[in-house]
C-alpha cells in the first residue's frame, strides 16, 4: 500500500503509466524544473532505499507520518520523475510499484544506515533468504546508487527567487498593451500568483515567464504601465538618474532573460525591425494560432508591439502586445506556410485564399526579414507523443495532462488530453509552462485530469 | 542550448545497516554537478 502523496484531489498518473504506449518527457527536457541539473545521472537499473510498505506498521503511510520502515528496491524504469521500482528478493513484476524519485520515501542506498535505522525486507519475502547480509552484498556491490547528496540539491531547486511581498510589473490580462504594477501573493512549484496593484484579482504565472518584469522596466524600454501615482513619480524621477529601488522591488537579477541590456546600450546593437514591418506570431490571446502580424511600434532594447491581423479593427491600441525580438514566438513570413502550419489570415481574408504576396501588396508594407528572427534549434530532446504537465496559459491557475502533438524546429504543439484541437497551444521548447510527469505532485500544485466523459446510460 | 553537465562516477563505500548487524559495500554513486 503506497503512501498517498496528494490531497488536492489531482490527477494520478498511475493508472498510465504501464501502459505500453505511455511516453513520457524526461526531466532532462525541463531546464527549469527541479533536478534537472542531476537527472543525467539518474538510470534504469539504479539501487535506491525506499519506503517498506509491506511491513508490520503500516500507519506512517495512512496518516503521512514521515516513513520509517526501507528496503533496497532496483529502478525499473522512468517516467518524467517517477520510477517504477522492484523490492530486493523479488524475481518478477508482480509486485512492483511506482514512486516520485524525488519524494521523502526515496534515498540513495546507505541513507538509512547513516540515520541508524535498520533495512527490513518487505513481509512477503522476510523469510525467502537465511542470510540477508550476503544477498544485499552481491546485489549492491558495484551497482550505481544516488548522489548521498541528492535530496537535499533537489529541495535547493524547489526555491524560487521571488518571495512573498515583492512587486513587479505584470501584463495587465484586460488590456494586453500596458502592464500593472502587481505583487507576488503566493508561490507554489516556482509558479507565482500575482495580484494587481488596483484589484483582487490575481494571476499565476511561472517565474521564468516573459509576461513579468522588474520594477522600472516599462520606463526604461518605453512601454505602457499603470500603477500608482507614488510609484509613477519615482519612474518618472528616475527617468532623469537611477530609478531608486525599495526594499520590495523586484529587480532584474530574478528574472531570466534571454539576452542582456548590455548587448544594446554597451555594444550598440539596434533593433532590426520597423514600424509597419508584417511577420507571423503565435496570437498571445489564443496560443493554438500562429497568424499574421505588424510591428506596431519599435521600443528600447529590442522590444517592440505587435498587433495581430485577425483581430477586430480597434484604434485605441489596446490589443498590442509586446514581444522581444529574441522572442522564439515570432516567424518571418512564410513560416507555417513552410512547416505545414495552418496560418490565420489578417480579418476579412479567407484561410483558404490568403497569399502573403497580395497582401503585402494590398497593405504596402515589407516582411520583416528572416535574419531578424532568432531560431537556434537547441537539441531539446522532445518526441511526438511525450506526456507532460502543462499550464493552461488561457487559465493558468490549471496545470493539466498533456501530450506533445507536434514539434516544428524548437516550437511544441502542446495537446491537453481529452480536449479537443482548438485548446493547443504553441510553446516553445524552452517554456516554463511545461513540467515533467509528477511535477505537480511533488511541488504541492493541483494536477488537471482530462475532462470526465459521461457515458451514456444504456 | 543548456551547458553540458559534468558526469561524474564516484566509487564509495556504503554503509548498510540490517536487523542482523552492520556492513559495508562498494557502489557507485555520481557527484553531481556540484
Amino acid at each position: 500500500r503506497r503512501r498517498a502523496n496528494d490531497h488536492l484531489n489531482s490527477f494520478d498518473w498511475i493508472s498510465e503509466l504501464s501502459k505500453p504506449d505511455f511516453y513520457a518527457a524526461p526531466v532532462t527536457c525541463f531546464s527549469h524544473a527541479p533536478g534537472y541539473d542531476m537527472w543525467d545521472n539518474i538510470g534504469i537499473d539504479m539501487k535506491v532505499e525506499v519506503e517498506n510498505t509491506d511491513c508490520d506498521n503500516q500507519a506512517n503511510v495512512v496518516t503521512g507520518q514521515t516513513p520509517h520502515s526501507f528496503w533496497v528496491a532496483t529502478v525499473m524504469n522512468i517516467c518524467g520523475y517517477k520510477a517504477l521500482m522492484r523490492y530486493e528478493g523479488f524475481d518478477d513484476s508482480s509486485h512492483d510499484f511506482w514512486v516520485n524519485l524525488c519524494s521523502s520515501e526515496v534515498h540513495a542506498v546507505g541513507w538509512c544506515a547513516t540515520r541508524g535505522k535498520p533495512l527490513i525486507p518487505p513481509k512477503t519475502i522476510e523469510n525467502k533468504y537465511s542470510d540477508w547480509k550476503d544477498f544485499l552484498v552481491e546485489r549492491l556491490s558495484g551497482a550505481r546508487t544516488l548522489p548521498s547528496n541528492f535530496y537535499n540539491k533537489i529541495s535547493d531547486s524547489f526555491k524560487s527567487r521571488f518571495r512573498i511581498g515583492l512587486i513587479l510589473e505584470l501584463v495587465d490580462k484586460n488590456r494586453i498593451s500596458q502592464v500593472k504594477l502587481a505583487s507576488v501573493c503566493k508561490i507554489v512549484g516556482k509558479r507565482l500568483y500575482l495580484k494587481y496593484y488596483d484589484s483582487d484579482d490575481g494571476f499565476w504565472c511561472h517565474e521564468d515567464s516573459p509576461i513579468i518584469h522588474p520594477v522600472g522596466w516599462a520606463t526604461t524600454v518605453g512601454h505602457n504601465l499603470d500603477a500608482p501615482q507614488e510609484y509613477l513619480e519615482r519612474m518618472q524621477a528616475g527617468c532623469d538618474q537611477m530609478i531608486e529601488v525599495h526594499e520590495d522591488d523586484a529587480t532584474i537579477e530574478l528574472f531570466k532573460m534571454n539576452f542582456t541590456f548590455e548587448e544594446y546600450y554597451l555594444e550598440g546593437k539596434t533593433n532590426g525591425f520597423v514600424e509597419g514591418m508584417k511577420l507571423e506570431a503565435v496570437d498571445p490571446l489564443n496560443l493554438s494560432s500562429i497568424c499574421v502580424a505588424t510591428v506596431m511600434a519599435v521600443l528600447k532594447f529590442g522590444y517592440m508591439m505587435i498587433r495581430i491581423d485577425s483581430y477586430d479593427p480597434d484604434a485605441t491600441g489596446s490589443d498590442w502586445f509586446c514581444y522581444h525580438e529574441k522572442s522564439p514566438s515570432i516567424f518571418p513570413v512564410g513560416f507555417c506556410a513552410a512547416n505545414g502550419i495552418t496560418l490565420t489570415p489578417p480579418n476579412g481574408y479567407d484561410i483558404n485564399t490568403f497569399r502573403w504576396d497580395t497582401y503585402l501588396e494590398e497593405t504596402k508594407s515589407l516582411p520583416a526579414d528572416e535574419h531578424l528572427f532568432h531560431r537556434d534549434i537547441p537539441d531539446h530532446g522532445f518526441r511526438p507523443n511525450m506526456r507532460l504537465e502543462c499550464a493552461d496559459l488561457m487559465d493558468p491557475r490549471l496545470v493539466c495532462v498533456a501530450t506533445v502533438a507536434r514539434i516544428v524546429g524548437r516550437l511544441l504543439k502542446i495537446r491537453f488530453d481529452g480536449w479537443p484541437e482548438e485548446y493547443d497551444q504553441w510553446l516553445d521548447c524552452e517554456s516554463p509552462d511545461i513540467y515533467p510527469v509528477g511535477w505537480c505532485v511533488l511541488v504541492g500544485h493541483k494536477l488537471e485530469g482530462p475532462p470526465i466523459v459521461q457515458q451514456p446510460v444504456v | 542550448q543548456a551547458p553540458s553537465k559534468p558526469r561524474r562516477w564516484e566509487q564509495k563505500q556504503v554503509q548498510i545497516k540490517t536487523m542482523e548487524g552492520e556492513f559495508s559495500v562498494t557502489m557507485w554513486a555520481s557527484g553531481g554537478s556540484d
